[in-house]
């Protein structure tokens, strides 16, 4: 299980993504 | 169903639902006091959407919806949602396709070029990669439909297109585009709807694709 | 819909299609001759689906499709998507909820402990606030509901569940899952169905949190 696990595709990086767009907005509405 | 919507203004996935409800005649209210940022971290706004995203709706009859793909699911009609459980399961599939092949390699080329994230050149290279994946495969369905699921438009057509507005508005220059001819015709069809430019507006192609801004 | 069912074993995506097929009673073969890294990659298969991915399902009418909610809702039955629409929108919240709040989170912090993902300690710490986000939002939720949608099991339950196995399983140790109690009443609960208990087998909650194996 291990191994296909190791390929499976996922947005390890959404965290990041989510958090910057948020702080963009953020600014954008104040 | 019909109510108000709370979101930041050109918000792509707001416009699902926006989008949705021009299709199916819901009366969706965008509220025009909300601020993001303010807003979504008050106790009253968190006490209906605990985790204090956006967009959120409430019903007029008080239901509190998050995700933009419930959101549009529920101001959508009964031909947006698809009319049989397998066509339901293919507009499913489609939103879920949105999400997980277009929306992560999309913000990840993208998001640097509008100045929202830090440009990464080998992240970019992988998600132009996947990009054409996912185009490809779009692409290929459409070769011989219209629409992506059924023989009219759907909550498949409109979540894809929304997630892809950002593609080709900024990155998806005419040299790149060019091998996905059928994916080009349906999405060009479907930012030229009525009811799609009364909420985005008039669509732009990308003539040029953008680059890092620093 | 009957047919089947393309996948790798104890994929917690494609225990969603199958848990919801146990209580739908949709006749769902998993392909006993499917090898993952071989199959997927046959020309036969990309034929049908274009991705590559798993899990898939071939109807028994030969429709194809792909993501996992999609094939759930697929071979689900009307109880299990939602009676209403806006009970099906609760639905599709839910299994985007999954998604989005706790699966990206739960393979930071679980990879790591399988020896499959190098250990990143900034990363992790983050994926436990994530986590903690996500289990207080359903926690708060099932205060007063035996069911994520309506009075019943739905598809909202059986992916939110599977999405939670791993994490179930390997880190949310007694101490740290203490504050959800109504989450972990409610996860209790479903494991032991029998039909999830005749797809994912005996479950055995964690007791101590898995540390990064080396």
């Amino acid at each position: 299980m291990a191994l296909e696990l190791a390929q499976e595709n996922i947005w390890f990086d959404k965290w990041r993504v989510d958090d910057a767009e948020r702080e963009f907005y953020e600014n954008k509405s104040m | 169903a019909s109510g108000t919507l709370y979101t930041y203004p050109e918000n792509f996935r707001a416009f699902k639902a926006l989008i949705a409800a021009q299709y199916s005649g819901a009366k969706v209210t965008v509220d025009s006091s909300f601020v993001f940022g303010e807003t979504n971290k008050s106790d009253a706004f968190l006490k209906k959407f605990p985790l204090g995203k956006v967009p959120a709706f409430e019903s007029t009859d008080g239901k509190c919806i998050f995700e933009s793909n419930a959101i549009a699911w529920a101001v959508a009609n009964e031909q947006l949602r698809g009319k049989s459980p397998m066509d339901q399961a293919q507009v499913v599939s489609w939103m879920n396709f949105a999400d997980n092949e277009i929306l992560p390699a999309s913000c990840t080329w993208v998001f640097p070029c509008l100045g929202i994230m830090q440009f990464n050149k080998g992240n970019t290279e992988r998600a132009k990669e996947d990009i054409k994946k996912a185009l490809a495969a779009l692409n290929s369905h459409l070769l011989s439909r219209t629409y992506l699921v059924g023989e009219r438009i759907s909550l498949a057509d409109i979540t894809v297109c929304c997630t892809l507005l950002h593609l080709y508005q900024y990155v998806l220059e005419p040299s790149f585009r060019k091998p996905y001819q059928n994916a080009n015709r349906w999405f060009t069809t479907l930012v030229n709807q009525p009811q799609v430019k009364s909420v985005i507006g008039e669509f732009k192609l990308c003539e040029k694709m953008a680059q890092f801004d620093n």
